[in-house]
């Protein structure tokens, strides 16, 4: 089973 | 803050692609324009929106403001503009409310409706300029098609990018399946056109309900184009047309 990431530890907070 | 589009219909497909991913955003106008980013409520993906302020009529902004707004609300107002109807959207610098006038091709009628804004404490993420390993363009048509089809096999789709072909597989309960498109060979019309730039071939996994809600973008735009990395965000852009702005879709892949 393929688990799933948040999208905000790809990008940097401005 | 003051701007005029000519085509109320283009505000109103831009509020059907985001509305069912994101409750409430911020609408930031700037001298450069209108623009959004916002999270759905999992954080698993991300929406930005781009309107430039030359492609709108008249776009008067001399100081940023943020327009906190709650979708549904936005979306009942848009509903009494018709689609040919011009949009006048105002907003003072209190930045309690926004107005909306609709105001019809003959200029016979004219509505006027005032939204009440809201506070919203959203986080802004960097997107960093990105150079991807594979960039696939096709008709949003066949975007929307193929995730309907494989939605329904399964909640995860791997898509295979290699220089000769993008390949969308699904693995489910009742069994699999696969849709594969090769680049076009005979161009006959440019909107039915597969193209596939590669660096490197990707090998990815995504959530499928996700890219079926990014499908609701499908009226904006005549192709899509997906840009895909290892282990980075997929970003699905709708183009509104040359010079006036984007709707972009960022989701996180699912890692094995």
């Amino acid at each position: 089973q393929a688990s799933q990431k948040s999208i905000s530890s790809f990008f940097k907070k401005n | 803050f003051e701007a005029r589009l000519t085509q109320a219909s283009l505000i109103k497909k831009i509020l059907e692609a985001i509305k069912d991913l994101v409750t409430d955003a911020n609408f930031d106008c700037s001298p450069e324009g209108l623009s959004l980013q916002a999270m759905d409520s999992s954080h698993v993906s991300l929406v930005s929106m781009v309107l430039h302020a030359q492609g709108f009529e008249m776009f008067r902004c001399q100081r940023a403001v943020s327009l906190g707004i709650n979708l549904a609300s936005l979306t009942k107002i848009l509903k009494c503009a018709g689609n040919d109807d011009s949009i006048t959207l105002r907003a003072d610098e209190k930045g309690d409310k926004a107005e909306f006038v609709f105001e019809s091709q003959s200029q016979d009628r004219l509505s006027e409706f005032e939204l009440k804004l809201m506070d919203i404490d959203s986080e802004h993420l960097g997107i960093p300029d990105t150079k991807y390993s594979a960039i696939v363009e096709m008709p949003s048509s066949e975007y929307r098609r193929i995730c309907s089809d494989l939605g329904v096999m399964g909640d995860t789709v791997r898509i295979s990018v290699s220089k000769e072909s993008v390949k969308f597989q699904v693995d489910g309960d009742i069994g699999k399946g696969s849709v594969c498109l090769h680049p076009s060979s005979v161009v006959d019309k440019p909107t039915e056109v597969v193209k596939i730039s590669l660096e490197e071939p990707v090998d990815m996994i995504f959530s499928i309900r996700y890219l079926n809600y990014f499908a609701k973008a499908a009226p904006l735009s005549d192709t899509v184009t997906l840009s895909l990395s290892k282990d980075f965000p997929l970003q699905i852009e709708f183009k509104f047309g040359e010079q006036m702005g984007y709707l972009r879709y960022y989701l996180a892949p699912k890692i094995d």
